[in-house]
């Protein structure tokens, strides 16, 4: 393979194994008395799976390089301004690294024909689907890799940007950092100079967008009360 | 507002004790 940045490596090495967050996930799903094949379209389940997925994200960040050092007031602020940037960039990773075309490959494994989601959902939701589908579609053009999607998520992390924070030079110099490992491994692996690292960040402004609109149409029906008492994603929801 | 994200800053703190 191409020669990959120390860096790089680093991130990769920070990266939950998928299989054993599968397991995990649907261990603790099944402990709560969801069928692994019972009715999975439901979107009481698609929240449950989210909760434990962002469980699952904060470990990530906790354990991860450069995250650990911080204090944990920078840590929740981070974590709070891009929680469902992460959350969205999870599922989008898991449909490129390993779903189908046409369905929706869950974190536990399930997957969802597009089509019966589609037939399920209102007019926000299709849309939402419709613009994630999308994404996917371009990063399986690109065939964005493992390697890539790791250092997007560090950069997801560490935006300083808005925020009052105590360590705000030692987050923007890691961000810095991460963007010269991305860039320096996309100048590896692409012969179109520069090309490759300008797409990757566009995609990560249109992840950021359909995030923040996803994040309010969870707010919704938060308040409508159907989304079901999930702890940490309830808790998210009222951060902002 | 602390004890809003009471979760969050037990999850980050956990292991800092030990």
């Amino acid at each position: 393979g191409p020669r990959m940045p120390h860096l790089v490596m680093e991130f990769l090495r920070c990266d939950p194994d998928e299989r054993q967050l599968q397991n995990k996930i649907t261990a603790h799903l099944q402990q709560m008395g969801w069928e692994k094949e019972g009715n999975p379209g439901t979107f009481s389940l698609m929240c449950l799976m989210a909760d434990q997925t962002l469980f699952s994200i904060v470990e990530w960040a906790r354990t991860s390089i450069f995250f650990k050092q911080l204090k944990v007031n920078d840590q929740m602020k981070l974590l709070h301004s891009c929680w469902s940037d992460l959350l969205l960039l999870d599922i989008i990773t898991r449909q490129v690294l390993y779903g189908k075309e046409g369905s929706l490959l869950l974190v536990t494994g399930q997957e969802i024909k597009l089509t019966d989601i589609a037939s399920h959902a209102g007019p926000t939701l299709a849309s939402l689907v419709q613009r994630g589908q999308e994404l996917v579609e371009k990063l399986h053009i690109l065939k964005v890799d493992r390697q890539e999607f790791a250092c997007i998520k560090f950069l997801i992390l560490f935006n300083p940007g808005g925020k009052q924070l105590e360590d705000h030079h030692y987050i923007e110099s890691v961000q810095e950092q991460v963007e010269g490992a991305l860039l320096e491994y996309t100048l590896c692996i692409s012969s179109h100079l520069l090309g490759r690292f300008a797409h990757l960040l566009l995609f990560l402004s249109e992840l950021r967008s359909l995030s923040s609109l996803a994040e309010d149409y969870l707010y919704c029906k938060h308040l409508s009360n159907e989304v079901p008492c999930n702890n940490l994603l309830i808790e998210m929801l009222h951060a902002k | 507002k602390k004890k809003d994200n009471a979760l969050l800053r037990y999850l980050l703190d956990k292991d800092d004790t030990v």
